[in-house]
């Protein structure tokens, strides 16, 4: 510390107040008053203060200093937002064998984490024998789901995302959903055909082939336009008019209002305009029919 | 039991096929809403199912909202809609909302949670319009206590002159937006400054002002704490830490 404590030193008994922080105002006073043996032994009751960024750093320094070597598993539990102060480097020093302190440090009441430091933090407990199943999906969720690395992707098993809640992976780039689409359809091919099949892939979708989609625009399945504009632009490029009505059904009239989407306007300009008629919403943009009132079927006729 | 929303959706195909009294449905249930599954209820069934969610209050997405307002307007079932939940009215096609009845459509409509619709979305953008519009309020930014009383979170997207200009009212509006946005905020932050009603010069304040603002109390600038007396100033925050006792850290913080 730089300075002198003129408030008296931090101790448990000062730590009952819910805001003791009032009398140490600034970050110098805190790192003068705050003793190394008070941080080990509070550190779950202090991570409690409202604390600005600067106290944290404070605490933080005097952590590295108690534990130079890596905080221990025990204490990762109780570091809360404190977590967040650390990169990839020092995490890659912590032991993480337990899924309780994985859930503890990703509690999103703590704020959020960035990709490498996560994928760091996942990577420790994997190393430590760790698995991804169902609970460390759930407590991941899409978003960290997306920051894994395709390796540490491939090592989920299916039986973990049939069991997990659902999964938002729209975040994902088009190679992790494609793998995560993968995973989803060999869980789930047992209820394929059945009315909750539907509500099990959604989340998936976004990495499904255009030959799966077609097969799901002949079941009815009323698909939302947010799950129709996060599927892979390249196998969109691959339905047909008909492909999409079925597909979106009583949701048609929304993809009026996605036409400038580039996934959509690519998709309307590969059609015929006669087609795209055919879906009486107002779609405009699309190739010329070669026949005068050529409709698809005449299309297939003539080629 | 409180299914999560992932097993209410996987159960709701089959529930539906094994019962129309929806009475029988938690909101646990309702919140797995299926648009196809819905799509295949008759107009009565549907109506009582939509009911029934607002009944129950059960939370349900955009996506599901957005397929009941058009499985109800593709049934010509809209024109009851003080039955439905004001969510759903926000995503109803709004030009079949006819004038005789729009001053109660708003109304309703305005306290739905705004922040479904996505900001400057166009059903968003109409939906302001269309109310203005409807209480013959037209482009003024000087709005009638009764006017803010029907127009709810509308408020939030107008021009932030509304909330100098406006009637004191307008500070409830503010307290039902998700977000203010800068000029929202400095806005805010000249009236309850200026010491007009209701809440007057800051130097008259006390803790219990400080929780009625609610969470404008969030918006206000440093000039303005200063001129707050201190014990008021420390006792709204010893309330607000035991209030805010087991939530995150990104609350406390705020």
């Amino acid at each position: 510390a730089t300075e002198e404590c003129q408030s008296g030193p931090i101790t448990a008994s000062t730590l009952e107040d819910p805001l003791f922080i009032i009398l140490y105002d600034s970050a110098g006073q805190f790192d003068a008053c705050l003793d190394k043996e008070v941080l080990r032994g509070s550190l779950a009751t202090l991570l409690e203060q409202p604390l600005p960024n600067d106290y944290l750093v404070v605490m933080k320094r005097k952590l590295d200093e108690l534990y130079p070597s890596g905080v221990p598993e025990d204490q990762l539990r109780l570091l809360g937002f404190l977590a967040h102060q650390y990169n990839a480097e020092e995490i890659r020093r912590w032991n993480v064998t337990s899924s309780d302190t994985l859930a503890a440090l990703l509690n999103p009441d703590n704020g959020a984490w960035d990709a490498a430091p996560l994928r760091e933090l996942v990577a420790r407990y994997i190393a430590s024998g760790g698995t991804l199943s169902n609970p460390i999906l759930d407590l991941l969720g899409g978003v960290y789901l997306c920051y894994l690395g395709e390796d540490q992707l491939q090592q989920i098993n299916p039986e973990a995302i049939r069991n997990a809640e659902k999964l938002d992976i729209s975040t994902c780039p088009q190679s992790k959903k494609d793998i995560l689409y993968g995973k989803a359809s060999t869980a789930f091919s047992p209820e394929e055909g059945t009315s909750p099949y539907y509500s099990l892939i959604q989340p998936y979708l976004g990495g499904a082939s255009a030959e799966d989609l077609k097969k799901l625009a002949r079941s009815q399945v009323d698909m939302d336009i947010n799950t129709f504009l996060n599927l892979n632009p390249e196998e969109l490029q691959a339905l047909s008019v008909q492909d999409v009505r079925g597909l979106l059904g009583v949701n048609l009239p929304d993809l009026k209002g996605a036409e400038r989407e580039p996934s959509v306007a690519g998709w309307i300009r590969r059609q015929y305009q006669s087609d795209l008629d055919t879906l009486r919403i107002g779609l405009t943009g699309g190739m010329p029919s070669p026949l005068p009132t050529g409709s698809s079927n005449d299309r297939v006729n003539a080629s | 039991k409180q299914w999560s929303s992932q097993q209410a959706a996987i159960l709701f195909g089959n529930v539906l096929s094994r019962t129309d009294n929806y009475t029988e449905l938690s909101a646990f249930i309702l919140q797995g809403f299926q648009c196809n599954a819905a799509g295949k209820l008759s107009a009565g069934q549907l109506s009582s199912l939509v009911r029934e969610v607002k009944m129950k209050n059960a939370n349900l997405s955009d996506g599901q909202l957005s397929c009941a307002a058009r499985l109800l307007a593709n049934h010509n079932l809209d024109a009851n809609f003080t039955d439905y939940p004001p969510d759903v009215l926000l995503f109803f096609p709004l030009d079949q909302v006819d004038g005789a009845n729009c001053e109660r459509f708003y109304s309703l409509a305005s306290q739905g949670d705004l922040s479904l619709l996505a900001n400057g979305s166009a059903q968003r953008t109409r939906l302001l319009e269309n109310a203005l519009r409807c209480f013959g309020v037209g482009n003024s930014t000087a709005l009638r206590k009764e006017h803010l009383q029907h127009l709810g979170a509308f408020v939030c997207d107008m021009d932030a002159s509304v909330i100098n200009d406006s009637d004191p009212e307008v500070l409830q509006n503010l307290k039902l937006c998700p977000e203010l946005s800068n000029s929202q905020v400095m806005a805010l932050n000249t009236r309850l400054s200026s010491g007009t009603p209701p809440y007057n010069a800051p130097e008259s304040w006390n803790d219990s002002t400080l929780e009625d603002l609610g969470p404008l109390a969030f918006y206000i600038n440093r000039s303005i704490w200063n001129r707050i007396n201190g014990q008021e100033r420390v006792a709204f925050f010893r309330s607000l830490s035991d209030a805010y006792d087991g939530q995150s850290a990104a609350q406390k913080e705020k």
